[in-house]
């Protein structure tokens, strides 16, 4: 099964 | 204060048109580099970067930093009553409760006024890094919209592969299967015409049609796409403007 990612995941808040 | 002018009305108009079913209210970011965004969609699975940098306004003056918190749905009614051609001038205090809008005809004989209210917008900045990519292809961008545009009528996701044979884009629905490959091709006489990869790895990943093809309302934006691609890390899909860019990033489907 494919789920979608959170482009949150990747990247650091700022 | 804010005082910019640009000498066509389309480039922001343009910018609007590519963003506004991405994002609804996003904060434009003024400072002395130019007119910067950057937001998230809903479900924060995308988010878009805009720059327009001073030199592409006839006239840029911004003395402190400014957020311009904008309902993009507001701001393209505003900016329907401007003609591609018109000179327009955006006009903003320092602590602004609304942003004026002039438009000019070349003929200088006609002069709109507008002013939108601006909102209060508490946005959520992501620190982007300096990537170094598997795979960059560059590439018209009418023709990586008519891909994703039919690729997405038989399947929701799309498979991209960068091998050294090419780029693949392929999908699997109900009513069958299609893939697209994509060879390098590069046109000496009309380089926007032509398609350049390079690879330093293998990439393969697989993202939702749905957003490819929203980001694809900003082919008008310029006749080339840049996609670049790492594995395990969002898709950048770039338009490139004579002085500045719209990005777009997609967080790629993952299997569980």
């Amino acid at each position: 099964k494919i789920s979608q990612a959170k482009i949150k995941a990747y990247y650091t808040a700022i | 204060m804010l005082e910019a002018r640009l000498e066509q009305s389309s480039v922001l108009k343009k910018v609007v048109d590519a963003i506004k079913d991405l994002v609804q209210d996003c904060n434009f970011d003024c400072n002395d580099s130019g007119i910067q965004l950057q937001a998230m969609d809903n479900s924060h699975v995308a988010l878009v970067a805009m720059h327009l940098k001073t030199e592409g306004f006839a006239l840029y003056r911004c003395d402190r930093n400014i957020a311009l918190g904008i309902n993009l749905v507001s701001l393209q009614k505003v900016l329907r009553a401007a003609q591609n051609e018109d000179v327009m001038t955006l006009k903003a205090e320092d602590s602004p409760d609304a942003l004026s809008l002039v438009f000019e005809n070349s003929e200088n004989d006609r002069i709109s006024e507008y002013d939108l209210k601006l909102m209060d917008i508490d946005q959520e900045h992501l620190g982007i890094p300096e990537t170094e990519y598997g795979a960059t292809v560059k590439m018209p961008s009418a023709e990586f919209q008519r891909i994703c545009r039919d690729l997405s009528l038989l399947s929701e996701s799309v498979a991209i592969e960068a091998t050294k044979e090419g780029i693949k884009f392929s999908c699997t629905g109900d009513i069958g299967k299609g893939a697209v490959t994509l060879r390098q091709n590069p046109n000496v006489e009309k380089p926007e015409l032509g398609t350049t990869i390079e690879l330093q790895e293998p990439v393969a990943l697989t993202f939702s049609l749905k957003y490819l093809v929203n980001f694809c309302k900003a082919s008008g934006l310029s006749n080339t796409v840049t996609i670049s691609l790492s594995n395990e890390v969002p898709l950048l899909i770039e338009y490139e403007m004579e002085h500045g860019y719209v990005r777009f990033y997609l967080a790629p489907k993952i299997g569980d």
